[in-house]
């Protein structure tokens, strides 16, 4: 464990925290693609697996569990609590032309054709583009609250962290994953646009508008 | 490769 890698956990986990209190406490989940939402419970389904094979740490475990509950708690409160409120209309992307994309890719290029490797793969493909859907509905609304962006800037921040942690581990442990670090590098990427209106509008008290 | 026995980050 190294800090940029328990920041990026933390930053994660608020990412999440934050997505739930704002469905929670406004009581609705306008602005938040239910899609996205599901990709991110089939990313954590899939990774998570090994909780019951392989025990790395209490906290990779205690992790691991907070994660896949957080989902389910997201997408029983989009999908059923406040169903009324999911904006069906904008959260439109089509998430096969990303599953289906991903399941190939983690059968073509992994570390090694086993179940739990292939899953695994397929996982770290999927997380890289699962916020898709919320930045395609962002765009499509034009706008977002600012708690919303307050819980993509977390969640960007989340994998860029990752980076720094996989640039320290390959020096101080000469380990690195180019999966994960290909991946990594993907889904950061696709923040970037965001970062830029995060940091040039929201931080400045501005709505996160996207020019028309 | 960069074989190693485990994924070890969540």
């Amino acid at each position: 464990m190294n800090i940029f890698r328990l920041a990026g956990d933390l930053s994660h986990l608020l990412a999440i925290i934050i997505l739930l209190l704002k469905i929670w406490k406004t009581r609705s989940c306008a602005g938040i693609s239910g899609k996205s939402q599901v990709l991110f419970a089939i990313v954590y389904l899939t990774r998570y697996l090994d909780l019951f094979t392989t025990y790395i740490s209490l906290y990779n475990s205690i992790m691991k569990i907070v994660f896949i509950a957080a989902s389910g708690a997201t997408l029983y409160l989009m999908y059923v609590k406040f169903k009324a409120t999911y904006d069906h209309n904008h959260d439109s992307f089509r998430i096969e032309f990303l599953l289906i994309p991903c399941v190939i890719l983690a059968l073509i290029i992994n570390h090694d054709f086993t179940v739990m490797e292939i899953l695994w793969t397929f996982s770290i493909y999927l997380e890289s583009v699962a916020i898709l859907p919320q930045l395609f509905l962002v765009s499509k609304t034009g706008e977002a609250e600012s708690i919303t962006s307050h819980y993509l800037f977390a969640l960007g921040s989340y994998r860029a962290l990752y980076l720094l942690n996989w640039i320290y581990r390959y020096m101080a442990e000469s380990h690195y994953d180019l999966i994960a670090i290909f991946a990594g590098v993907v889904q950061t990427i696709l923040y970037c646009d965001f970062f830029y209106l995060y940091i040039t509008k929201v931080l400045k008290g501005k709505k996160l508008q996207l020019p028309a | 490769g960069d074989e190693f026995a485990k994924h070890d980050e969540l």
